[in-house]
């Protein structure tokens, strides 16, 4: 599944 | 994006910006630890990475590239330009100390043994543990100037808000990232016995931060 989350906060 | 999330993000920026100025102002380095600077430098290289190959907002990217950019830019002036001023000696905190285990936990602990989680997880892990030799470099002279203990403190509340912003995002989003929340927990610890000190004698107004 695609995690958003780390490509998200910096 | 939350308030905690966005204050985090400005407050990472304004330490950067504030170790770039006091700098170039003073066109000195004295008592800032290049190599931690260079870690930050393979931190943020290693994690924006996902550059090449995700878009997710316009504000994403300008800050990825200006965290890029601008860590390099302080790498720059340390190792090239005012390198007259660098305290290697002082700087003596063994590097490859941390990057061994880092190295070797992010092959063993990640979401995909792809080339680009590890790298990723190589960058959350490092940058727990990159601010150490600019830690140790103040221990070992034993004082630091106020505006490097301005960067460390603004450095370290971004930490510190950031995990507000997964507290927020848990209740809200029902989301959680452990390797984030546990390299940011154990990053922000590193912080504590610096924020006592800060409190403790810088903002009681003496020009330097010394250590007993």
């Amino acid at each position: 599944e695609y995690n958003v989350f780390k490509h998200d906060e910096l | 994006m939350n308030v905690f999330r966005l204050a985090g993000d400005v407050s990472h920026l304004v330490a950067i910006i504030i170790l770039l100025l006091k700098i170039w102002r003073s066109k000195s380095c004295a008592g800032i630890s290049g190599k931690s600077q260079v870690l930050f430098a393979l931190v943020f290289t290693t994690r924006y990475l996902d550059l090449f190959t995700v878009f997710i907002s316009v504000y994403n990217t300008v800050m990825k590239v200006v965290f890029l950019a601008l860590s390099y830019a302080t790498v720059y002036l340390i190792y090239m330009r005012f390198r007259n001023s660098y305290n290697s000696e002082n700087d003596t905190f063994r590097v490859e100390f941390l990057l061994v285990p880092v190295i070797g936990l992010s092959f063993l602990e990640n979401y995909a043994f792809t080339p680009l989680e590890i790298l990723w997880t190589f960058s959350i892990f490092l940058e727990a543990v990159a601010i150490m030799p600019q830690l140790f470099m103040i221990t070992k002279t034993g004082e630091a100037e106020s505006i490097t203990t301005h960067y460390l403190f603004f450095l370290g509340l971004y930490r510190a808000l950031y995990i507000a912003n997964w507290v927020w995002r848990y209740h809200t989003e029902s989301f959680y990232d452990l390797i984030a929340i546990v390299s940011g927990v154990v990053q922000t610890i590193f912080f504590c016995d610096f924020f006592y000190l800060y409190f403790t004698r810088v903002l009681r107004g003496r020009g330097k931060m010394t250590l007993p």
